[in-house]
């Protein structure tokens, strides 16, 4: 509850005109963005509990709070929590400390809709070729695209990733997740544990909008 | 040098010789779909009485007609089962991704502006525009916070004779996720990731005002110049738009379901979270 009360603060603040369209002065607009920051940054943990949860109804626990019982400011992942379920905010600027400096990790999907969705994953990457796989150990064809000189140039991007990892997640369903156990294929060997060519995401009669529309 | 095409199973865009996009083909049928960025210079004003304020942060208001960024685009294919993209370099401050996903049936365009020059002391207001071929009669909707579809006509308002002072920001509406043409044969829509001034000022074309950098305040109390920067350099901004572009079809699902479908999509996107699992193998994970 501390964790959401503080979005639910900042949310209060920037319910007024300047803080939607921008039109503050400029270190109010800053302070606005430190505002949302923190508070997105302290709902992590509550996003963390919800998802380890779903994912091991064991884990009942509650969000840390620090000695004063006030929101601990950014927390960091649980060791006790069996995944992390970190965020990262800036992929915009293709940019991502974990899916860049891993060899293996997770991507998880949580659906907001209330129908079944889709989407294109694109996270920045080092290596050349990765192997994407679901639950049902389904390997999914996936590619990795260089990213634009001119984003690489971006003064203040600090990231070392080259290529984004892209890959269709499919039937991710209403209000829930799916996951993907992404690794690194770095030598021949995977090439050749892997030979089996990789399964194209099934062939829709339909673009993906018109399946779900055609559900509707 | 030579023409560009990329595309899915539903679609294919070409790129003329100069880099710029040219043409969409759906079903065979090949229809003009261009896009460039221009730009407006910011207008100077006294700020002494209303009709001689600064562009502003409250304020858009061009000094004279767009001016073009380049006429030549340097671009990269990248080809592949997932993804095909375009990736265009119109200046040092202006670079943008076109790409079509293998199961998509809409254009994504990731444009990228920033840092917006102001050596020559003048503010500028960057906009990406959308040419096609529709007779849209003057005629485009916007939308009012993501739900309904306003009919916005060019020159004109509802509810009293216009006589308008500025030709091209009176023509500016808000647009909060979605702007469209049609005419009977043809219907463009581009959906935005966040709230931007935008018009149609000639019949077919839609424009999108995506990033903007002024020098002057507009007198409206702020008493600041929009003129944002980061590490000392004007900022460098990032985005999408998305374009659903087609024949003017009676059938289900309608153009505008389609686009419904893809704006509820794009704005409420999954959540995407990461776990790092090095010491996990697939099976324990599993």
């Amino acid at each position: 509850e501390p964790h959401l009360n503080v979005l639910r603060e900042a949310m209060g603040v920037m319910q007024h005109h300047d803080a939607i369209t921008g039109t503050e002065k400029q270190h109010v607009a800053n302070d606005y963005a430190r505002m949302l920051n923190r508070a997105v940054g302290a709902c992590g943990a509550n996003t963390q509990a919800v998802l380890n949860q779903i994912v091991d109804p064991k884990f009942k626990r509650s969000a840390p709070r620090s000695r004063s019982g006030l929101p601990v400011e950014h927390p960091a992942p649980y060791p006790q929590y069996k995944f992390a379920f970190e965020s990262c905010h800036l992929l915009n600027v293709s940019k991502c400390e974990l899916t860049e400096s891993k060899d293996s990790f997770t991507v998880t999907l949580y659906n907001p809709l209330a129908h079944a969705g889709h989407e294109y994953v694109r996270v920045p990457v080092n290596g050349e070729r990765y192997i994407v796989r679901d639950y049902r150990n389904v390997e999914v064809s996936s590619q990795v695209v260089p990213i634009p000189a001119s984003v690489l140039n971006i003064p203040y991007r600090f990231s070392n990733a080259t290529s984004e990892l892209v890959f269709l997640a499919n039937e991710l369903p209403p209000l829930g997740f799916k996951s993907y156990f992404v690794t690194r294929a770095i030598d021949s060997l995977d090439d050749f544990i892997h030979e089996a060519p990789s399964v194209a995401p099934t062939p829709s009669e339909q673009p993906l909008d018109d399946q779900v529309t055609h559900w509707q | 040098s030579q023409e560009v095409t990329i595309g899915n199973k539903y679609l294919n865009v070409s790129f003329d010789s100069n880099g710029f996009l040219s043409s969409i083909t759906i079903d065979g049928v090949t229809n003009r779909l261009r896009q460039t960025f221009v730009y407006y210079e910011g207008a100077l004003g006294n700020n002494e009485e209303f009709r001689n304020r600064s562009s502003g942060a409250y304020i858009f208001r061009p000094n004279g007609t767009e001016k073009s960024v380049t006429e030549n685009v340097q671009v990269r294919v990248v080809k592949g089962a997932t993804v095909q993209e375009v990736h265009q370099v119109f200046s040092e401050w202006i670079s943008q991704v076109v790409r079509i996903y293998a199961d998509e049936s809409h254009i994504e365009f990731e444009w990228m502006v920033g840092p917006i020059p102001v050596e020559d002391g003048v503010g500028k207001e960057i906009v990406s525009r959308f040419y096609t071929a529709a007779q849209s009669g003057g005629v485009f909707w916007t939308d009012a916070n993501g739900r309904e579809m306003i009919r916005r006509v060019r020159n004109h308002r509802d509810t009293w004779n216009l006589d308008l002072m500025e030709k091209i920001s009176g023509n500016y509406y808000p647009v909060t996720a979605r702007i469209a043409l049609e005419d009977d044969n043809l219907r463009l829509a581009v959906l935005n990731d966040r709230a931007q001034g935008g018009s149609s000022l000639a019949d077919g074309s839609l424009e999108l005002m995506v990033h903007r950098r002024l020098l002057h305040d507009d007198a409206f109390g702020v008493e600041e110049a929009l003129n944002e920067k980061a590490f000392g350099k004007g900022l460098v901004a990032r985005g999408k738009h998305w374009v659903v572009f087609g024949a003017k079809k009676p059938v289900s699902p309608t153009p505008e379901a389609r686009e419904r479908f893809l704006q509820n999509r794009v704005l409420l996107p999954n959540w995407m979270f990461f776990s790092d699992v090095t010491e996990f193998k697939y099976d324990d994970w599993q």
